[in-house]
């Protein structure tokens, strides 16, 4: 007798930081008695990720959990789903316009303001600031650099100078910060809001003998980012629940399929971690 | 043995693009030995998948029912708009279901590669 | 021992035209003792020609004869191709910016002309015309179209009053023709510049009751264009020798290959085919 | 046998596999022992291929010489990043090579697909 198969689609299948939405998703699949196919599209953008919502649909699963990257191409394949009878969660990344079950994850608005709280308290109310987005239309990001904006131009001095994307790869994030601190000269710091940013600027500014002068505010917990932590390279990150993302994804699919009324929206918390805490 | 699931599964793609090349040329053509053809292949691939099933493993019969689901739409799609090109329909009112028709036998496509790599796993 | 391997790369790799341009070429390949290995994309756009020219690229293989998409994205690739000293030639589009050696092809500015005298025996110097193209921005069809109009320009009060694509697929032709019949309401003839759109618009005109209404002049002789001349829904069409482009091609490659020169431009005719001389 | 054949082929896709996937390590993190795995993945699988030359008929054989040379050309796109990043360049000089040594193992993919159903249509 197979069991259910819940599609766990990703921001970029290759991404480190969506294995741990993984091992979350798989420990309670495990638990529920359901499998998971890990899915992603190669390239950061809507159309792949659409596709592959399709091909879960063509497919017949049990339920899909899905990344969004850019909302307004999301909606139509979402409402689709749902309608059909499938259950359809958004994780990491909303689509709250559509008919999506339930978002868990981040307040991705809310990550941004606590990292625009983080710069404060670390570089001070003024200062040049670049930022390294994981992807310039993906909607994740977008409300993180938005958040750390709002806060940053109410309550203090600080000035972002550039914005350049990453679009979540590792070498594209060093490229991004070297262009940022090329092309600016007076940076205070980087604000890197996607797993790979903070690793890629990190290097960045060690190539370019920048360390102790350019301090760096990434997102999330990779391995990478808790050694430059305590090198003293990035200053701080702000830590996600990728773990709890997809552990509680697949509790909530698998009790909607055993009949059980789940909605809403499920706000995973952050924290702050520097080398004084790590 | 492998090499006649093997066999059977490149069977099954061939199957599967006969059915999609017979179904686009009555879309274009009306030509009903087209249609005919069309539907012999779906028959013959879903004895084939039925035959696959019954003897693979686990791995390989959880892909079978990807794979299975996958045509079972596929042919869904397509059936649709060979109704409303039966009923006169323009292109144009069934162009999208035409499209998506093509993009689920890509899906499907997949999942025989991934089935294919399957029993390779040995 | 291995026969040296020649990559013929088509515009769309279904396009049925592009089955001539083989023959042609595979003839010519067994005359000289050479393979052919014929590609193409999936969809007509650049970027999918100029990766399949890489691939032929990285496999050292023995020549490459190239459609151009736009000429633009193809000259980098093709002058690295050249001065690796592989020999590469344009077929049927060319790239005359490049280094390419060679092309082989309809002359398709003066094809265009040949269309608009053909237009103008037909409908006279008066009247609205639409135009189903086989893609908006590729160099040959681009060129088709300005040949005409130029032409149309300077030698009547024939009035071009719209203008769609096909991507040179043929329910895509019904769609564009359906199209431009359905928002101009007083089209006189519809001028089809790639080998599918002449059918595809053929199909439309009869299904929106507008045979004999509504005059159709295409390109190439496909079976069913033919068919649809025979029966007066296309009224002629200009036809080109994609056989011979591909003959002659592979003839030039082999003439390189055993080291004599050959370069330039090498056009090959058309000739308009109505009911009358089918 | 065939099924040899097939399973050898695998095994060289899975080596070429850990190559990209080592040559990635060292430019991202310039981890030595990387490096000494990308060079050693690199003869094994090459060794591979000269035994499936010797035992494949003609019509593999054209592909097999196609997956070779692309091997040799994505070898050496990777080694040209390896000297720039040994020579303390920075990740801009040769940005463009590292994404076109990855783009070629595409290419070396793509043939491996094509040898298997080359293989498989005995
Ligand atoms: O969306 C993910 C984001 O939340 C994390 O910060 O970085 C990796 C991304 O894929
Ligand atoms: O480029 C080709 C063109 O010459 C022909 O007319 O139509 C088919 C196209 O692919």
């Amino acid at each position: 007798k197979l069991k259910p198969k819940i599609v766990l689609i990703s921001h970029v299948y290759t991404n480190p930081y969506w294995q741990y939405v993984k091992m979350g998703a798989e420990k309670a699949a495990k638990e529920r008695g359901a499998i998971i196919s890990y899915e992603g599209p190669n390239v950061a953008n809507a159309e792949e990720g659409v596709k592959l919502i399709n091909m879960a649909y063509a497919s017949k699963v049990s339920g899909i959990i899905t990344y969004v990257q850019e909302e307004e191409k999301y909606i139509k394949v979402i409402n689709k789903v749902v309608d059909a009878g499938i259950p359809l969660l958004t994780v990491d990344s909303d689509a709250e316009k559509s008919k999506r079950i339930a978002y868990i994850g981040t307040n991705n608005v809310q990550a941004g303001v606590e990292a625009a709280k983080e710069m404060i308290k670390r570089i001070g109310h003024n200062g040049n600031v670049g930022i390294i987005m994981g992807g310039k239309s993906v909607k994740n990001q977008i409300e993180r650099v938005n958040g750390f904006k709002e806060y940053i131009e109410k309550n203090s001095n600080i000035n972002v100078s550039d914005i350049e994307s990453s679009d979540s790869y590792l070498i594209e994030a060093e490229l991004a910060a070297k262009k940022i601190l090329t092309n600016n000269l007076k940076i205070d710091a980087l604000l890197c809001t996607s797993a790979l940013d903070g690793p890629g600027a990190a290097k960045a500014v060690m190539n370019m003998g920048l360390s102790g002068k350019v301090k760096i505010i990434s997102f999330d917990d990779l391995p990478e980012t808790l050694e430059y932590i305590e090198k003293g390279i990035i200053t701080s990150t702000v830590v996600q629940r990728p773990y709890n993302m997809g552990y509680n994804s697949v509790n909530i699919i698998m009790n909607i399929i055993e009949g059980k009324k789940e909605e809403g929206i499920y706000y995973t918390d952050v924290v702050i971690v520097g080398k004084e805490n790590v | 043995s492998m090499l006649n699931k093997l066999s059977i599964l490149k069977s099954v793609k061939m199957e599967l693009d006969e059915s999609l090349y017979n179904y686009e040329k009555y879309i274009r053509e009306n030509d009903y030995k087209s249609i005919e053809i069309y539907n012999s292949k779906y028959e013959d691939l879903m004895k084939k998948i039925n035959f696959l099933q019954a003897n693979s493993d686990i791995e390989s019969r959880y892909v079978l029912r990807d794979l299975k689901n996958c045509i079972e739409s596929y042919k869904k799609s397509a059936d649709y708009s060979i109704k409303l090109n039966d009923e006169k329909a323009s292109i144009d009112v069934y162009y999208i279901n035409y499209v998506e028709t093509k993009e689920i036998y890509e899906f499907c496509s997949s999942f025989i590669a991934k089935l294919n790599d399957s029993y390779l796993n040995y």
